[in-house]
C-alpha cells in the first residue's frame, strides 16, 4: 500500500481534478 | 475471439453501459473539443520552440512528467466512474491503472492532435515534434506522433473513444491481477458495448483495426519506461526530488 500511496489516495478521494 | 463472450446482453443494457462510459469520458477528458478548436490556431512561435529546445534535458523531462501526470489524474477519475471498476479489489484497481493509464493518455491524445500541422496541444499551445528535442528521445516522440496521427485517421466519435479507452483500461491480461475473472467480465461487457456502438454508427469494419492498435500502445508504453530508466540512470536525484510522486509510483517503482 505504501508503494502506491498517491494512487490509493486518488482512488479514495471524492474530489478530483474534474471537480476542482 | 468472440467465443468467450456472453452470448447476449440486452440491447438496453448495452446502451446504458455505453452512455455511462461516454458520460464518464466527457466529464474527465481534460479539454472539451470546442475549447481545443478555439485554440487550434495557437502554435508555438520559432523563439518559443527554440526556448524549449534549449532547455536542459532534465528540465524538459520534468515538464513532460508533470504534463503526463496531470493527464493521468483525469484518467484515474475516468476509471473510478466506469461501472464496476470500484467494485474490483484495490490490488486490481492499482494494477489496471499502473498498466493502462498511460495507454489511455496516448489514446486520448488524438483529441488534442492536429493532423494537418502534425502538432499536439502541450503547455498551452500546439507543439510539433521538434519542441520535444531536448528530451533526447526523438524516436519515441516520432512514434507517439505517428500513433496519434493513425488514431486521428480513424475519426473516432467521443462515445467510441470512451468505450475503447475503457476496454484498454479493463485489459484482463495484465500481470498480477488477483481477480482476473471479474476484470474479464467487465472487459467483455465493455467490448460488447463498443461493438454495439460501432454497429449503430455503421462502423463495424473498423473494430479489428482498433484492437490491433493494442500492440502499438503497449510498445509505446514500454519504450517510455525504457527511456525513463535510461534517464534515471543519469539523473537519479532529479527523478527522486523533482518528478511528481504519482509519476514515480506509476513508472519508476
Amino acid at each position: 500500500k505504501e508503494k502506491h500511496k498517491i494512487l490509493h489516495q486518488l482512488l479514495q478521494n471524492s474530489t478530483s481534478p474534474v471537480d476542482l | 475471439s468472440n467465443g468467450d463472450l456472453p452470448p447476449t446482453m440486452p440491447m438496453a443494457e448495452l446502451d446504458h453501459l455505453a452512455q455511462i462510459i461516454s458520460k464518464s469520458h466527457l466529464e474527465t477528458c481534460q479539454y472539451l473539443r470546442e475549447e481545443l478548436q478555439q485554440m487550434s490556431w495557437q502554435s508555438f512561435l520559432q523563439d518559443e520552440v527554440d526556448s524549449y529546445q534549449n532547455k536542459p534535458q532534465e528540465v524538459m523531462w520534468q515538464l513532460c512528467a508533470v504534463k503526463i501526470t496531470e493527464a493521468i489524474q483525469y484518467v484515474v477519475e475516468f476509471a473510478k466512474r466506469i461501472d464496476g471498476f470500484m467494485d474490483l479489489c484495490q490490488n486490481d484497481q492499482i494494477v489496471l491503472l499502473k498498466a493502462g493509464s498511460l495507454e489511455v493518455v496516448l489514446l486520448r491524445m488524438c483529441r488534442v492532435f492536429d493532423s494537418q500541422n502534425n502538432t499536439v496541444f502541450f503547455d498551452g499551445k500546439f507543439a510539433g515534434p521538434e519542441v520535444f528535442k531536448a528530451l533526447g528521445c526523438d524516436d519515441l516522440i516520432m512514434a507517439v506522433f505517428d500513433f496519434a496521427k493513425s488514431m486521428c485517421l480513424l475519426h473516432l466519435s467521443e462515445d467510441e473513444l470512451a468505450l475503447f479507452s475503457a476496454f484498454i483500461l479493463l485489459s484482463a491480461d495484465r500481470s498480477w491481477l488477483q481477480e482476473k475473472l471479474q476484470v474479464e467480465k467487465l472487459q467483455q461487457k465493455t467490448q460488447l458495448a463498443l461493438q454495439h456502438v460501432l454497429q449503430k454508427n455503421q462502423r463495424e469494419d473498423g473494430v479489428l483495426n482498433k484492437v490491433l492498435r493494442v500492440t502499438a500502445l503497449r510498445s509505446l508504453c514500454s519504450r517510455h519506461t525504457e527511456k525513463l530508466c535510461a534517464f534515471r540512470a543519469v539523473y537519479p536525484d532529479i527523478v527522486r526530488t523533482h518528478f511528481p510522486p504519482l509519476y514515480k509510483e506509476l513508472f519508476s517503482a
